[in-house]
């Protein structure tokens, strides 16, 4: 199945996303 | 529900990733699996809300056809979009034989998919998506006599 | 006395106890102040007292339907300043606004001007 999701990464437990400072801008000087 | 997961968590239920009657890929039983018993976890990448709904708007305008954001609660939200497991892959019906279910364990909450009846090997996994109704229409692919025609 | 609202913020940000500084970690999350205003020209200031090495703060108005689970400008109802670059940020488009950001020990000034007569 990882041919089918080439980029997918498999992971055992959730992991928390640490946000980035531009996560909400659609456009950024 | 704790005693299930630690069990599910030493000694994984054996599933296939195989060609979907379905959609595509789906999961299959590859060991007889009783009602009620847990049968993954749903993995991925907890985020907020908001943090998923500019995702969504992302992953539309890139193509990505199906979400696999999974609401927990008002607070966070479960992407498996880029990483996860093989729950992923699970399949929607109208008329499945599993179910989502939200449980906590050491004060976290977490997506469980438990079986709803018995499934026998070689049966694909599915449970209802539970899509939020929205405008822009989602055909159901199930083909279960009960099929609701659409995910959404 | 203006102070930052208990009942008007993201709850993961911690306010201090005379409720005049704010605290917040991770993703951005915002507060807004106890007093708004609706019509005229009002100023306040801001000071940075602390700024981690990756943290950034985005300060300026916001009306009372800006989202708080995401940092003043993202939507249509917030003006914003940033630390990082200077931007300033109105409906999540960053602009250019100072020529350099901002950080510990600095003292902002926003000013607002409001048509007198608002409806």
């Amino acid at each position: 199945w990882t041919s089918f999701a080439p980029e997918f990464k498999e992971l055992d437990e959730n992991v928390e996303y640490d946000e980035d400072e531009g996560d909400f801008d659609e456009m950024d000087e | 529900d704790l005693l299930k997961f630690n069990q599910l968590k030493f000694r994984k239920k054996q599933l296939k990733f195989a060609r979907s009657g379905i959609h595509d890929w789906g999961l299959f039983a590859m060991e007889d699996i009783a009602a009620d018993e847990m049968v993954i976890e749903y993995v991925g990448q907890r985020i907020r809300p908001l943090i998923a709904d500019i995702r969504e708007k992302q992953y539309e305008t890139i193509g990505i056809g199906s979400s696999y954001l999974f609401r927990i609660d008002s607070e966070s939200i479960i992407d498996a979009t880029k990483c996860g497991n093989l729950a992923r892959f699970i399949n929607h019906s109208c008329n499945p034989n599993c179910y989502a279910k939200i449980i906590t364990v050491d004060g976290v909450k977490k997506i469980v998919i438990y079986s709803k009846q018995p499934i026998a090997v070689n049966e694909e996994i599915t449970y209802d998506y539970k899509f939020p109704i929205e405008e822009d229409k989602i055909s159901c692919l199930c083909g279960t006599p009960n099929c609701r025609g659409t995910l959404n | 006395q203006v102070m930052l609202a208990l009942h008007d913020r993201a709850t993961q940000l911690k306010v201090t106890e005379g409720r005049t500084a704010v605290t917040g970690d991770k993703g951005y999350a915002s507060i807004r102040a106890t007093h708004f205003v609706s019509r005229g020209t009002w100023y306040y200031e801001a000071t940075i007292t602390e700024m981690a090495e990756n943290a950034a703060t985005r300060i300026g108005f916001a009306q009372a339907l800006a989202n708080l689970q995401a940092p003043i400008g993202f939507d249509k109802f917030g003006y914003s300043w940033r630390s990082r670059k200077g931007t300033k940020f109105h409906d999540s488009r960053g602009l250019h606004y100072s020529d350099e950001g901002y950080g510990k020990g600095d003292t902002l000034g926003f000013l607002i001007h409001l048509p007198v007569e608002a409806t």
